[in-house]
């Protein structure tokens, strides 16, 4: 399903090797957890998959196409199959939780604020449910800035499933949250999961949450992976 | 040290009572910890204590001077004593780690890019100090945009520890980060709480932090204390 081949990241400023020779396959349905401390090279290696940074060497593959090859306009089209939690949320902070959570239909253009208008009925429903998904059916209305940490994070959530990815990719997805709400979160990503089929890439700070949810742990240190196996191993 | 009299939040925009009626008080080098549910007040408690939100009725007082009657110059000057750790960083993104960090000296004012080349000697290192206790030494003279989230996370931590402040509001200090490096930054908050004395009042989402840093816990439920006590109660 993903295949990643030697897969290496170096900043320009400052010449930071983030990523060191990184290879490994993904087969479809894993839920594979990332873990390392911070600054290990969690989120370069998921943000060189959908190319929202561009490796300084080496291949992705899903379903056999190269993502690392793909011109921008077909990028664009295959990213639609890719969904992305982010780790700062990245929402449009003046619009709507529901103009927000639209958004994920867009792929990862947030410019909902234009379109809002323009989507079907469908759209809407399915934007309800997500959020009803995430317990956040309430704040609908209410604009992004005006949500607590957790809440924001939450909308960030409802926003990628809106896409009904193949592949998402959820970095830190749960960080803001209490223990209960990242279990009913994590909950919610392992139905999709495993009833969806739909092949997850999480990066997780605890090894607790990663014994409990991931099928499969990868364990970064200086941007090389220093681990990879079943959470029992660990 | 701080007492916190009949206070009560409701924003404007949906009408959204996030505090109701919260009353306790902190006496000098308590470690405080507030846990509850994401939304549950804890964000709004913390920034009604130093003003950068307008309770809706209540007081607050901090040796005896009531913070909530102060007008905006002396709130400046008070807020001196008031160090912050933000729950979403609030760094200058585009500044380097160092002009974030010296900002502190500035309480809650991050213009330092103007400002960079007055700092004295003794702040530069402070910023040091402050840049090592965090583990980011190295990543002095980068931008802040180019640092991981828990980097990023850190850096608000040494800035807040710039003011030498008497009493320390931090609101989820450690949510971006792995729990070796949460250790050791919650063991710093704690250095400081014990020897300099400083007054901690800290939001966690974690239980078992909670019961390894705190002195006394203030758990918090759709705006209202639901639990005050000791760890070992809870
Ligand atoms: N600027 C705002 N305008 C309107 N409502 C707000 C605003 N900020 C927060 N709220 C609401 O007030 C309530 C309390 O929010 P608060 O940020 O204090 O929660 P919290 O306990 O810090 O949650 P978290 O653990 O998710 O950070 C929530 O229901 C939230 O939606
Ligand atoms: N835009 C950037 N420019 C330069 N260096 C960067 C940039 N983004 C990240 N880095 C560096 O690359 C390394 C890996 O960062 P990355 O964000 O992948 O870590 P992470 O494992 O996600 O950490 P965290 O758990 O703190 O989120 C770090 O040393 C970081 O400082
Ligand atoms: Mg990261
Ligand atoms: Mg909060």
């Amino acid at each position: 399903h993903l295949a990643i081949d030697h897969l290496t990241k170096i900043y320009e400023r400052g010449k930071v090797l983030a990523l060191d020779d990184v290879s490994f396959s993904v087969d479809k349905g894993e839920f594979l957890v990332l873990i390392g401390l911070s600054g290990s090279g969690k989120s370069t290696l998921l943000r060189c998959i959908n190319r929202l940074i561009e490796p300084t060497s080496g291949r992705v593959f899903l379903d056999g196409t190269e993502l690392t090859a793909l011109p921008q306009r077909e990028l664009r089209r295959w990213r639609r199959k890719i969904g992305m939690i982010f780790q700062q949320f990245n929402l449009v902070k003046r619009s709507t939780v529901l103009a927000n959570v639209l958004a994920g239909r867009l792929g990862y253009v947030p410019t909902a604020r234009t379109l809002l208008g323009r989507f079907p009925r469908e759209d809407l429903e399915r934007a309800r449910r997500a959020l009803e998904r995430v317990g956040l059916l309430e704040k609908m209305f209410v604009r992004a800035d005006q949500l607590s940490g957790g809440q924001q994070q939450r909308v960030g959530i409802a926003r990628a499933l809106m896409q009904e990815p193949e592949l998402l990719l959820a970095d830190e997805p749960v960080s803001a949250l209490d223990p209960a709400t990242s279990h009913s979160i994590l909950k919610y990503l392992e139905q999709m999961n495993r009833q969806d089929g739909v092949t997850v890439l999480c990066a997780l700070h605890f090894l607790s949450l990663a014994r409990r949810y991931g099928t499969r742990i990868i364990a970064l240190k200086g941007g090389r992976i220093v681990f990879e196996g079943s959470p029992s191993e660990i």
